[in-house]
């Protein structure tokens, strides 16, 4: 069946099949099923972030390469077992000392910006944040037939937060765009339009009881259930309240260079 | 150069003895083998991972990074839950002695031990499988700034910070001490 899946009698230019609206910004995908990219055995995914937006949390069955487009951000990557080597600022540990709030730990994040290309490792969750006057548009491919990949071919988006609504609607458009289209023996169902009833919640934490949650957690069940987002609206792109990510500041685009120069002095040394 | 290579190859490690990689008092312990303790399971891409859980332990939510994982269960009996890319519970029930239970690469799943405790073994389809936590010390949720948390949840700072720092353990936990505490509070 794979050597079938390259005998490509034409290949086509492609425009995304579907477009996801979100809180603060769109998703479009190329449909996974079309034969020149079950041939590769890539997605790819087009998202626009506006100004402010944020998109959750969520790690892919396959590694990724995304590109931007346009814009400029801040994103986080979270490998596991990694330190938490940031801090809040100076500023926080004063506001802390006046009580007001405690200081915050987490991973690194970088900034990114128009050109850059961001490697996503298979199962690493990353999110990333919009925080100029311009929407960032990035594309990603999504390599669902590399060896990192031990589920099918399908590509599959596993959300730590939100409630996504992107399957349901995409279902809907495929299965109309994909009307009266040649389907051929293909046995691969597109996973985003897959249809898995009418389930409200959708995020990983969803299938899990919040005592367990509460148990793992160390929380009481009421704060363990606001890990299940069920009546989320927003979709996968949502709008950061107040106006900015107050806590995190990553290094400016000139500290990140000196950083990489001391490294590779370092390095040559 | 068969016999320098692969004919001295060290092809046994125990890991029924209690040494261990991952060891809390209250919860358990996890000992694992892979290709660098056990340089021949390079050639075999495989690994394993032998655990321990007390009464009431907790083996955090965390999802297999780059291997379907195959539980065959020791001893004891525990609560399982696995979680799919949707969100759908795909199993949440009590796995026994002598059962076996995929958990296929990137779904969550939770372990709580009943009673009388639970040890198994899981094979691993990667020489050097990875986890990764969604709590505790080393977690993905741990990693993030409060801020984004907070947004992505819809919750307060606070509550972004209980769900990020109340468990300072890392993979094991124990619910047993927090429900006494619960309940003497």
């Amino acid at each position: 069946q794979r050597q079938n899946e390259c005998q490509l009698d034409r290949l086509n230019a492609l425009e995304p099949d579907s477009r996801v609206e979100a809180e603060a910004g769109v998703t479009e995908y190329w449909n996974s099923n079309h034969e020149q990219f079950q041939c590769a055995n890539v997605a790819v995914v087009r998202r626009t972030i506006e100004p402010n937006g944020l998109t959750l949390p969520f790690y892919n069955n396959g590694p990724m390469l995304v590109y931007v487009v346009q814009g400029t951000g801040i994103s986080g990557t979270l490998i596991p077992g990694c330190p938490e080597t940031y801090q809040e600022s100076q500023q926080g540990q004063q506001q802390q000392q006046q009580g007001r709030r405690s200081q915050d730990r987490h991973q690194k994040v970088r900034r990114f910006k128009e050109g850059d290309i961001i490697a996503l490792p298979a199962g690493v969750a990353h999110w990333c944040y919009n925080d100029g006057n311009k929407p960032v548009v990035v594309v990603s491919l999504h390599d669902t037939g590399n060896s990192a990949n031990q589920l099918d071919r399908s590509p599959r988006e596993f959300y730590l937060a939100g409630n996504p609504r992107e399957e349901q609607q995409l279902q809907e458009q495929q299965e109309q765009s994909q009307q009266g289209q040649r389907r051929g023996d293909r046995r691969q169902q597109h996973q985003y339009g897959r249809r898995r009833g009418q389930k409200q919640c959708n995020n990983v934490f969803c299938g899990f009881e919040p005592q367990m949650l509460a148990d793992a957690f160390n929380l009481d069940t009421n704060t363990a259930r606001k890990l299940q987002n069920d009546n989320d609206n927003r979709g996968s792109i949502v709008r950061v309240r107040g106006g900015d990510l107050q806590g995190v500041r990553p290094p400016t685009e000139r500290e990140e260079e000196e950083e990489e120069e001391e490294r590779r002095d370092y390095d040559t040394n | 150069g068969l016999e320098e290579t692969l004919c001295s190859m060290r092809l046994r490690e125990n890991l029924g003895n209690p040494r261990a990689d991952i060891y809390t008092p209250q919860a358990g312990r996890i000992s694992t083998l892979n290709s660098h303790n056990l340089p021949i399971l390079r050639w075999l891409q495989l690994s394993a991972e032998r655990g321990v859980l007390y009464n009431n332990g907790v083996m955090v939510p965390h999802w297999n990074m780059n291997a379907h994982s195959i539980m065959y269960v020791i001893r004891g009996s525990a609560r399982v839950q696995v979680v799919d890319n949707y969100g759908q519970s795909v199993f949440d029930d009590t796995v026994r002695r002598g059962q076996i239970l995929t958990v296929p690469q990137h779904y969550a799943v939770v372990k709580r031990a009943e009673a009388e405790g639970f040890e198994w073994i899981s094979f691993k389809t990667n020489d050097n499988a990875m986890i990764s936590p969604l709590s505790g010390r080393t977690s993905a949720i741990r990693a993030m700034p409060e801020d984004v948390l907070a947004n992505a949840f819809r919750i307060s700072r606070d509550d972004a910070r209980r769900i990020k720092f109340n468990v300072r353990e890392t993979t094991l936990t124990s619910s047993a001490s927090r429900s006494q505490r619960r309940a003497e509070a």
